[in-house]
Parts: C-alpha cells; structure tokens; sequence
C-alpha cells in the first residue's frame, strides 16, 4: 500500500495474508471461505508448470486474526481444503485480468472475533459503489516505497468513471494489448501517491455501505502499471457475487 | 292269551276291532312294561252291549293284584259303565285286560252290531323318588339320603360326608376323602346339625383353580366337644391352606369367617369315641385371590383407573406424570403393566418416576446457551436460550426462536417444538475498529 497508513487491530478483520506464490492478500467471506485474486493462485507468464489445484491447496499458507505479520504467523496456518479459481481467468493471458477472482475453502472454519471478522459481499442491485468518485479502503501487506511491508497498511481511495479509467489507460498502454472488461473498475489517483501495489493483490477493495451499516468487498487489487502512477485496476466484485454464492453456497 | 311284547306303547283291540266283535268270546292281555316304568291305558274308542253290572259284555282291568274296573255300554248310555277318557295307571310296571262277550247282542230279536274297543297303552316313567309312589309292600329300600329318578329307574346317593353303600340305598360315614371343586358349596360333619358320629377321620379338601381364594364362613350351630382348660383334646376341627395351618377349632364359638388366601385348604376333622355336639357346617365361597394396593413410590406415578381392589388377573397400568420418566432401576421403561398373580403377588414391582433428565443442551459453535431458570439443570421444564458470540455472529433461529424447554420426550426443543438448534453465521462487514478518518 503506498500512501497509506497502518491499520489498527480490528479495523480490516476480515483481511487475510496469503502465501502460495510470494505474498498476497484475501478477504474472509463468511467462516471457511477466502476470497483473493485468481493471478495469485495461477499468476500470468508463470508457463508450463502444472501444478494442480490441490496441490496448490496443500501449499497455500492462510494467516489471519492479525496487523502484524510475524504475529500473524505465530497464530498459524489456515490449510486450505479447496481452491476454486473463476473458469474465464487465463493464466496464458499475460495482460488479461478477465475473472481474476478465487475462492479458498479452509479445511476448518474459523472462530470469529474482534480481530477475524468477515467482509460482507455488495447488494447485486446496488451500483453506487462503483460510480466516479465514490470512496473505498483497500488494505494489505503489500510493498509500500520497495519495501515489503510487515504490517497491515490501508489507503483510502475513489472509484473512477469507467471512461476516465479507458481515457487514462489508453494514454498510457503504448500499444500493450491490455484487457479493461466489463469485469474491472479502477480506483486511485493520477497525481497523488496513493495506491495499492504488488504483495497487496487479492486484498479487498471495501467500502461501506451507509444504508446498512456494514463494509462490502466491492474489489479484489487485480493490476496496475507500476504503483502509484496512476489509477489500480480491481476485480468487480459485483458481477462474481452469484459465482461465489454457487461455490460458497451457504451451508444453514 | 296273547301276551303284548315288551314295548313301552301300543295298541290292544277288541278280536276284530272295528268290525263288530263275536259272540262267546273270552280274550285277556297281559301289559307288560320294563322296570322303572308303569303302565297307562286309555280308550281310544269303546263300544260295547250295556248291561246292568255290565253282566253280559264286558272289560275288566286288573293291576297290582287290584281290579280297576269292569266297563260296557256306549258312550253316553244310561246303563252300562263306559270309559270315558279314564286314565288307567298302574303301580307297578304290569297291566292285566280281559274282554268277554257273551251269547248275543240281541235286542228285542235286532242284533246290534257293537263294535268292540280301541285302547292305547304307554310306559311311564316311574318316580321311585316320590314317598306317594313307595308301593306299600314295596320290596325295594328306599334311598337313605338322597334319591335321584330317571327315566325307568333311580339311583340313591349320599349327603357329603357319606358313601353309598354295597346296597346302593344305606349311607354310611366315609369323609377321609372329600374333594370339593366347585367354586363354592356346603360342607359340614356327619350327621350336622344331629350330633355327629364317633371315631371319625375326616379329611375335606377343597381344590380351586389357582388365582382364587377360599373363604370359610361357618353357620350355626357351631358345637365341638371342648375342655374348659385344655386346647380341644376331645375332638379337633383342623384347617389348613397349603399345608399351613390356619387354625384348630372346637368349642360353642364359631369361627365366624376365614379368608385362606389359598386355593387350596384341607379341613381336618377328628373326633374321638364318645359326645354330643352337634357338629359344624361350612358354606366356603370363593373369589379372585387379591393383590396388595399398588402404592406409587412418588407423587409423580399415575396408576390408571385406580380400583378399591385388585383381583387374580386384574391389571394396573403405571405411568408418570407429563415429563417423568417410568424407571426399574436405572432402566427406563416405555410403559408399565403389572398383572395380579395367582398367589396373591404382583408380577413385578411398582416402578418410580424419574424427572425426564434432557442432559446437557448441544453446544452452539460459536454461541452459547444459557439457563433461564434458577437453579440451572437440564430438567423437564428447564429452559434455556442461546446466543451467539455476538457481534461477530448473528443467531439463525427456526421459527420456534431461540428459547429452547426441556420436552416429556426428554429432548430440547424450541417453541415449534423442533430440535434443530439455532446457527451462528458470522456478522460480516462489521468492524469493532473500523477506520474513522478525523482530520479534515
């Protein structure tokens, strides 16, 4: 996270640091489930290797419950039973972020708390979230000035029209065949250094709903060009609500 | 003479019958039935010469060495003497008929054709029993206690007490064995209420099905020798019920009544060579051997339909009160039926009520359940409600809420009566620290 500031304990209970390919983030979903990126399960250009899901599963390290990171790893692991990865994400696609969203279920759910809490996921009819402007907080274990960070950082940052995002994008892509889908927002600042950066994919771009009170994941930190020099491109969270139903489908 | 077979009915006509009958004619039947029965004669139809004295024609009867009659004459002549309807019994088991005709039956130079007679004949049984039928010279003895009639005979017996002797009438003293069966009856010593006879050895025994019990009631007058100081050392009237002595007895005051609680009693009476009281005499009755009163063991066991008496084969049905458990010893019981024996007992023992005992509510993963009534236990009735960890979790109830009673069925249930327990989901999006920028 660049620009940002650190989180207190309980602030982002829901925020989960992941280590399956380098570091990364997610987001707890209910009391089993991590959301995060799909490029930090599979990540772009990784090539030939075909490991499988399961044994990514096997793999995967889950710390939860903490700002700090080498706390986070004296509370432990969270295995990991199951990965499930959205069926349009190709990792084969290097700048295709299309269905760039996961799922982890944890062997054994989690006892929730004042410092493990879920994130709540966005009202399919409700769209404000995504208009210009409208404020979110992302947070994570990311980079932050090169340098790894060992707590728990959070910036505040607006969503962006999407025809500023395309105007920006296509000034800067230099013909790189970049994908902005349907499935994508961004969010950030052209000037300011404010922005989330590598380490901090995965992490949920929140903000809170006013009418009920509750934080929603409206993102998933998808991409960039660089950190902080422009606007961060997310995983719109809406579109997948129902995919992540049908896989977490809730158990009462 | 044509003697008449040996039947029990039959017919006897004049010669010819119905044609007129001859002149000089002289016919005699002998009736003859079997033992036991005597005979009885009418006249179906009667037509014979009247006469003064019925001098000329005429039927004679004759039975027991006894002339019954002479008849003659037409029904509703004035001289002669006509049957009628007459019924001719004998007393024994013979019947003598003689019919004679004389010369003519000439009147005023017309013959007249007389047609004679039909008479029907049937054994009838004879009452040996009945005092009015002991012919006078009768060789037969008459029974000496009872006399029981059948159809052509008699057998005598005996009062109870007695055997019927070699002659089939004399009764003497046999009572080492009586056995009575029936459910209830009469015994009483020899002789009763005539003082009863010397050096007896009496043995009455009285066998019911199992299941009932004998009661003794002794009537007046209640007289056995006794001695002002001794304990009957004359005569002794002993009873016991299987095997157990009930009492020895002797004296002027009665037992009165005595309930065995037995099926089974033997009533010894011994009597020595002189005296004369005048005995005893017993009317036993029986009934269904009772149980005890079933007694619950708490205020909790219901005994349905709860009776004054329980009898031999009656049955109480036990249960508990809405939220007790029937127990035998640490087993719990569906139901309780407890069946009066035989001999007095019940088949099994009352059982207790237990309060239904829930044991301890399932845990709620992420809640907790807590007591709302003082003192806590998992009792029938208790109640408790569960909660989640809130805020983290929220509570998901069925539609009976989150209050759950301890059931009859010993089960925890919500107020739908379900045993689902309530679910604590997680709380999400709701930070207890959640980020809150002050500087503007």
């Amino acid at each position: 996270i660049l620009g940002g500031k650190s989180a207190s304990r309980g602030s982002f209970p829901w925020q989960a640091l992941t280590s399956i390919h380098g570091r990364g983030g997610g987001a707890l979903l209910g009391d089993r489930w991590i959301l995060t990126a799909a490029h930090t399960i599979f990540p772009k250009g990784l090539g030939g290797n075909n490991v499988s899901l399961d044994q990514l599963a096997e793999k995967a390290n889950i710390f939860l419950g903490h700002t700090d990171v080498e706390e986070l790893h004296k509370l432990g692991n969270h295995p990991v039973r199951k990965i499930f990865i959205h069926p349009d994400y190709n990792p084969e696609d290097y700048y295709n972020f299309d269905g760039d969203i996961a799922l982890l279920e944890l062997k054994h759910p989690v006892t929730l708390g004042p410092t493990v809490l879920p994130i709540c996921l966005p009202d399919t009819t409700n769209t404000t979230f995504y208009m210009d402007g409208h404020m979110g907080y992302v947070s994570g274990f990311g980079v932050e000035k090169n340098f790894i960070s060992n707590n728990l950082k959070y910036v505040g940052l607006p969503a962006i029209a999407r025809e500023k995002c395309q105007r920006w994008l296509d000034s800067k892509k230099r013909h790189l065949p970049i994908v902005f889908s349907e499935n994508m927002f961004c969010a950030g600042f052209l000037t300011i250094k404010r922005d989330t950066c590598q380490g901090d994919s995965g992490s949920v771009f929140t903000v809170l709903d006013t009418e009920s009170g509750r934080w929603v994941a409206t993102g998933i930190v998808s991409w960039g060009i660089g950190c902080a020099e422009g606007y961060g491109f997310y995983t719109k969270v809406l579109n997948y609500v129902d995919w992540i139903k049908g896989i977490a489908k809730e158990d009462r | 003479s044509s003697p008449v077979p040996r039947r029990l009915f039959g017919e006897i006509k004049s010669p010819g019958y119905p044609k007129p009958y001859p002149n000089d004619n002289i016919s005699v039947w002998d009736i003859h039935v079997p033992k036991g029965y005597v005979v009885k004669l009418t006249f179906r139809h009667f037509d014979l010469e009247p006469s003064e004295s019925c001098f000329y024609d005429y039927v004679k009867i004759k039975a027991d060495k006894k002339n019954l009659g002479r008849y003659c004459g037409q029904l509703g002549s004035t001289t002669g003497n006509h049957p009628g309807r007459k019924e001719f019994v004998s007393k024994g088991n013979r019947m003598h008929l003689a019919f004679h005709s004389d010369f003519s039956n000439e009147d005023n130079g017309t013959v007249i054709p007389y047609r004679g007679f039909l008479a029907y004949y049937q054994a009838v049984d004879l009452d040996e029993c009945d005092p009015n039928n002991a012919a006078e010279n009768d060789e037969r003895p008459q029974c000496q206690h009872f006399c029981h009639n059948y159809m052509g005979g008699y057998f005598c017996s005996c009062r109870t007490g007695y055997q019927l002797q070699s002659d089939h009438h004399s009764c003497k003293v046999e009572c080492s064995s009586e056995l009575f069966t029936e459910t209830s009856g009469y015994l009483s010593s020899p002789e009763y209420p005539q003082p009863y006879p010397e050096d007896l050895r009496c043995n009455y025994s009285i066998r019911l099905q199992r299941g009932l019990s004998i009661i003794l009631r002794f009537l007046e007058p209640f007289e056995i020798d006794e001695h002002q100081q001794v304990h009957c050392p004359y005569d002794q009237l002993k009873i016991q019920a299987r095997g157990r002595e009930i009492g020895e007895f002797c004296g002027r005051e009665s037992p009165g009544s005595i309930e065995t609680n037995s099926n089974e009693v033997d009533i010894l009476f011994l009597t020595d060579e002189s005296g004369f009281s005048r005995g005893w005499k017993i009317h036993y009755t029986s009934e269904k051997i009772r149980c005890p009163q079933p007694v619950p063991w708490d205020r909790f066991t219901i005994i349905r339909d709860l009776q004054p008496v329980y009898q031999f084969q009656d049955y109480i049905v036990v249960s508990c009160k809405t939220g007790y458990n029937l127990m035998e010893g640490n087993r719990k019981l569906l139901s309780f039926t407890a069946v009066c024996q035989a001999d007095g007992t019940w088949h099994q023992s009352m059982p207790r009520c237990e309060t239904v005992n829930c044991g301890n509510p399932a845990d709620l993963k992420n809640g907790a359940f807590s007591y709302v009534n003082k003192p806590a236990n998992n009792n029938y009735q208790s109640v408790i409600t569960y909660r989640c960890n809130e805020p983290y979790y929220h509570i998901v109830t069925g539609a009976g809420g989150d209050r759950f009673t301890c059931s009859p069925e010993g089960t925890w249930v919500d107020q739908d009566n379900q045993v689902r327990i309530p679910a604590c989901l997680p709380v999400c999006g709701k930070p207890d620290n959640p980020i809150a920028e002050v500087q503007r």
